[in-house]
């Protein structure tokens, strides 16, 4: 069960948008956003959208499906939540 | 802080910068552990109405609501979906789910970045004095990003957005991670936007020191800040049953020792544990300890843990003692038991002690607050040290600022030493850590905001780069605590921050967003990776020849092959806007060692008007050199009046 628990667990990504691609058929990026991201997952929820900073948004994915969320058009980049540290 | 507004010569220098209308304009974000807003700190004593272009908000969770804000504390917000989504659910009897600080950590970095006037600060009378922060009249907003279990980035980016959206003017961040490529590093994209925005963004360069690539927060739109010492002390000594004193650090308040010396033991012969000798929980023997004096060496857990180590295992007293990593450092801090901090020299002389003698005793003698330290600043040990990982032609850290023994205000929900047995409550703390000396420059950067308004992020960093000093009123040159000897630009970056001189600092190095793009082609970043970092379609022009060392930089990092036979020339181009009076600056290098001959064309720049902008050349031609070869020098055009330097760190690799 060990392996297919560790298959199966999430972990928080960043996800990068190219926003300048989105298709027409979109009114609104977050729509967009969502959509790309209940294509690989059912369950998964948005921890944040963000458009200042990045164009994209955050969420909690297993690994693989995060690996089809990076092959999809549109998408810039994936990438893992890190820790930071107070100094 | 108290004392260092002194050092810093703004107390003296009070009426150059602008106090009343400009000064109150200027909002300074802290992403952190959150505020106490009771603190003195955050009183908005004084203040006028909030700015008009504010659009944050006084978010309202445990122990915490809008009626907590008020015209010195403007905004607070907290982001925790990250946390929660990998840690569970915040437990609220141990946290506060909202903007108050629970840790200390971020009312500190707060308040000594723009804290209001507090007269007769201390802590338990160490430090006494006026507390202040770096711009008194900014105001501050606070985005919590930092929990019991770290900050997480998706936390961090959320609230980076949310401060721009505010419309915060500085953002001082005290934490970092790791060594991510900028375009993975949210700390690094969040910051690209911030400075797109105007906003100058200080982080903390770490406290990895004093091993070499050290460094945390180093693209080169980051203002990254080391640390340095004050000139202020809190003097503990040792004292040893046959006579001889060792100078250490403390700020221990409370029942004193008896007035004669008591038993003495090391704590490595007081533990069955292979790691006794460090005092780590449950690791002491209670009857080899019990009514002694312990030494524990420094390392692996917390300082003052172990002093509570040593308290619960019946000790009466602890010396710390500094190992090989730390060197001569002195951290003080505000210990539950009798207890005081020595170097690694004392520490090694007093285990020789328990070698030559069956009895051994000792007694430690509490002075209170020294002042006029000298010489100081010096280098903190702990503070991360270049070359930069990332970029090695950008130099960081970028300057250093104080950031030892730093007193400011505090959490009332944990005492002093943030351990949970600790149940004292105090205004203010002294804590140490690159953590204190970012919001230095965050608040010094504040007040050179509000006396520069139209300048970019990149001028007012330029102004406080260029305007930092290396050398000692004396003219022996910036030590390092970790050596003992010179310290190095890979050290102290530009230097220490000289905010009256950074006010006026002649001519300054911009740059604009256009020049960071310039900089990732550079950095052969691909389509997909700017586009991630910047958020727009942006191609690198095919047809131009991008050179990082072009990047319009305060400062210089230059790289030689050490394989490359014969010698290796590289050229870095600059230019420099007139933001004084009109004037003909001449160039000087000042050069440490041989193996580099480095020349400036032209020699001479003229400036007539404001604004004008002039470009240079400095050719380094490299000999060849051993692999690790490190070379120093020193930039300055100076036209009589100001001087505007750079620091010149050359690597053979």
């Amino acid at each position: 069960a060990a392996p297919l628990e560790k298959k199966n667990q999430r972990k928080t990504y960043i996800v990068h948008m190219a926003k300048s691609e989105m298709p027409a058929s979109f009114l609104h990026h977050t729509h967009w956003y969502d959509s790309s991201l209940k294509s690989v997952s059912d369950s998964a929820q948005m921890l944040y959208t963000y458009d200042n900073v990045i164009h994209g948004f955050s969420t909690q994915l297993t690994n693989e499906e995060a690996q089809q969320l990076e092959s999809q058009a549109g998408i810039l980049a994936v990438l893992p939540e890190l820790r930071y540290e107070l100094h | 802080t108290t004392r260092t507004p002194e050092f810093l010569g703004l107390s003296k220098a009070a009426d150059l910068f602008p106090e009343s209308d400009s000064a109150s304009e200027v909002i300074v974000g802290v992403l952190d552990t959150g505020v106490w807003p009771e603190s003195k700190s955050f009183a908005d004593t004084g203040l006028g109405p909030i700015p008009s272009g504010w659009k944050g908000a006084c978010e309202s969770g445990t122990n915490f609501n809008s009626s907590n804000c008020n015209r010195k504390l403007i905004g607070a917000r907290y982001f925790a979906k990250g946390y929660e989504a990998t840690l569970g659910p915040i437990d609220e009897t141990k946290e506060s789910k909202s903007p108050r600080d629970d840790d200390g950590h971020g009312s500190h970095t707060a308040s000594t970045a723009a804290g209001s006037v507090v007269e007769g600060a201390s802590l338990f009378g160490y430090a006494e004095g006026t507390a202040r922060g770096m711009a008194t009249r900014a105001r501050v907003a606070i985005y919590k990003v930092c929990w019991m279990g770290g900050c997480f980035s998706s936390d961090i980016l959320a609230a980076m957005e949310k401060a721009v959206d505010d419309n915060v003017n500085v953002l001082s961040m005290s934490l970092g991670g790791g060594m991510s490529d900028y375009y993975r590093d949210s700390v690094a994209i969040g910051a690209f936007a911030a400075m797109e925005k105007g906003m100058l963004v200080s982080c903390s360069a770490g406290n990895a020191g004093p091993g070499p690539y050290s460094l945390s927060n180093v693209a080169p739109w980051i203002t990254t800040v080391g640390a340095g010492t004050l000139d202020r002390d809190f003097p503990a000594y040792v004292r040893l049953g046959n006579g001889r004193n060792y100078s250490g650090v403390s700020l221990y308040k409370g029942s004193p020792l008896p007035g004669k010396v008591l038993p003495f033991v090391y704590a490595g012969n007081a533990s069955n544990a292979t790691n006794g000798n460090l005092c780590m929980m449950g690791t002491l023997i209670p009857e080899k300890v019990a009514g002694k004096i312990v030494l524990c060496d420094r390392g692996m857990n917390a300082r003052v843990q172990k002093g509570a180590v040593v308290k619960a295992a019946g000790g009466v007293g602890m010396i710390l003692a500094n190992t090989a990593a730390n060197g001569e450092e002195l951290v003080a801090d505000a210990h539950l038991l009798p207890a005081t901090a020595v170097g690694q020299k004392s520490g090694d002389a007093i285990k020789g002690y328990f070698l030559s003698n069956p009895n051994p005793t000792v007694t430690i003698l509490f002075e209170g607050t020294k002042v006029g330290i000298e010489p100081s600043p010096v280098v903190a040990a702990f503070s991360s040290r270049g070359p930069n990982s990332i970029t090695p032609e950008i130099l960081k850290p970028d300057l250093i600022a104080p950031g030892v023994n730093i007193l400011a205000g505090w959490s009332g929900a944990v005492g002093p030493t943030g351990l949970v047995t600790d149940t004292r409550r105090v205004e203010f703390n002294i804590i140490s850590g690159t953590s204190m000396s970012c919001p230095h420059v965050s608040g010094l950067a504040a007040l050179l905001k509000a006396a520069h308004p139209d300048w970019s992020p990149a001028a007012i960093r330029s102004a406080l780069m260029t305007t930092a000093y290396t050398e000692y009123k004396n003219k022996e040159k910036m030590q390092d605590i970790a050596t003992g000897k010179a310290s190095t630009p890979f050290d102290h970056g530009a230097g220490h921050v000289d905010p009256v001189s950074a006010l006026n600092p002649g001519l300054v190095y911009d740059l604009t967003v256009e020049d960071y793009l310039g900089f990732l082609c550079a950095l052969n970043y691909t389509e997909f990776q700017i586009r991630s970092l910047a958020r727009r379609n942006f191609s690198c022009d095919a047809s131009k020849k991008y050179s990082v060392t072009d990047l319009n930089y305060p400062s210089f990092s230059v790289n030689f092959d050490s394989i490359t036979d014969g010698s290796s020339l590289v050229k870095y181009t600059r230019t420099l806007t007139n933001v004084g009076s009109p004037g003909t600056y001449k160039a000087s290098i000042t050069q440490q060692t041989p193996g580099v001959k480095i020349s400036i064309q032209p020699g001479t720049l003229s400036f007539s008007q404001a604004n004008e902008k002039k470009s240079y050349t400095v050719t380094f031609t490299g000999s060849s050199q051993p692999s690790n070869t490190f070379s120093f020098a020193r930039l300055e055009w100076s036209d009589g009046k100001y001087t505007v330097g750079s620091p010149i760190a050359i690597s053979w690799t």
